[in-house]
């Protein structure tokens, strides 16, 4: 059973990760998205 | 010699912070210390359901990260290929857009915080791009505008100016500061002639025809007109330096004078006779020059001067 905890946690430290980055993305993307928003005003 | 053995944990002692939603683990606690040999331990203690909740909470988290990813870059990439799009069309204007861009930045800055709500709507660039074409448009159309002048006769009060296009008339009205009405003609040469023509008496001056223009032919000049004579008014555009050419763009002001004025002082030191009609003075000129090289005129003056000369001795 320990097995399994030690999987579970290793995939939620992935998850976890790839969240944050899908996070940072978003905002990246946003930024270009609003910066370029401005061109058109 | 090993102390595990006197350990009692069913006194309660709770090493683990508190944690509302959680329940407190039944499973042996491991105790990992590190280097200070302090509070950092490894949290192997949760139960399997519990890292399973927390990994479908995470998961669904991401689900939904993923999905405003996707719809924000695609909102992103249609909102590029219109900016694309438009440039493309004027490139001219992109020196304009750019300088907008810094004067926009700081309202839009407060609006930033709205699109990953909104999932960034595309829409409002749409309506801001022709928000800043139509003065662009007007400062077009104020650039083609000219006026001619042209005086009539006092008892004239017709609001007709040739200048050899054909007109429509397609209305008429009075404005509060000109008591004169003002006239509205479209140009009919051609079907498609955005060219409109405006006719109004001038307030300080009744017997001066105004003709303003707006636009530019898209069409050749007609034949000139014939010439007219006595109360006719004629504004010749091949007279006209601003409607002769059709690329004219400034506005420009041109005063013609097509009927005998008996108020125009500064044209009687031409006259030859002070009743005379008017003759060019280039005419007089070219007529001068025309005799004094025939050289039978030549000889006839010089026989009538010396006659004449000789019958008075």
């Amino acid at each position: 059973k320990d097995e399994s905890v030690d999987e579970l946690e290793e995939e939620l430290k992935r998850v976890t990760a790839e969240n944050k980055k899908l996070v940072e993305m978003l905002s990246v993307v946003c930024e270009n998205y609003n910066s370029l928003r401005s061109h058109l005003m | 010699m090993d102390f595990s053995s006197y350990i009692n944990t069913s006194l309660d002692l709770n090493i683990i912070p508190y944690r509302p939603h959680q329940q407190i683990p039944k499973k042996e606690v491991e105790t990992n210390f590190f280097s200070l040999g302090m509070a950092n331990f490894s949290v192997k203690d949760e139960s399997v359901d519990e890292l399973e909740e927390e990994l479908k909470r995470v998961t669904a988290e991401n689900k939904k990260l993923v999905e405003m990813l996707s719809v924000v870059c695609e909102n992103y990439n249609s909102l590029r290929s219109h900016l694309m799009e438009y440039m493309s069309r004027n490139p001219e204007k992109e020196l304009s857009t750019s300088s907008k861009k810094r004067k926009s930045e700081s309202s839009n800055n407060n609006n930033s915080n709205l699109i990953g709500v909104n999932n960034g709507n595309s829409e409002s660039s749409s309506t801001d791009e022709e928000s800043c074409k139509k003065p662009r448009e007007q400062e077009i159309v104020k650039a083609k505008i000219s006026r001619a002048y042209v005086r009539t006769e006092a008892s004239d009060t017709g609001l007709i100016m040739k200048d050899g296009y054909h007109w429509r008339k397609y209305g008429q009205k009075v404005t509060r500061d000109n008591p004169c009405p003002r006239a509205y003609f479209k140009c009919s040469f051609a079907p498609s002639c955005p060219v409109k023509k405006k006719v109004q008496r001038s307030v300080d001056d009744q017997s001066m025809l105004v003709a303003t223009y707006e636009g530019e032919h898209n069409h050749p000049q007609p034949a000139p007109l014939e010439s007219n004579s006595g109360s006719t008014r004629s504004a010749s555009l091949s007279s006209i330096p601003c409607l002769a050419s059709p690329i004219s763009s400034a506005p420009k002001v041109v005063t013609l004078d097509l009927t005998n004025s008996k108020t125009s002082k500064d044209s009687k030191s031409n006259e030859p006779r002070k009743d005379s009609p008017k003759v060019p003075k280039n005419l007089v000129e070219q007529m001068a020059t025309s005799l004094t090289t025939d050289p039978n005129f030549r000889a006839a003056l010089v026989a009538a001067i010396s006659g004449r000369l000789m019958h008075n001795n």
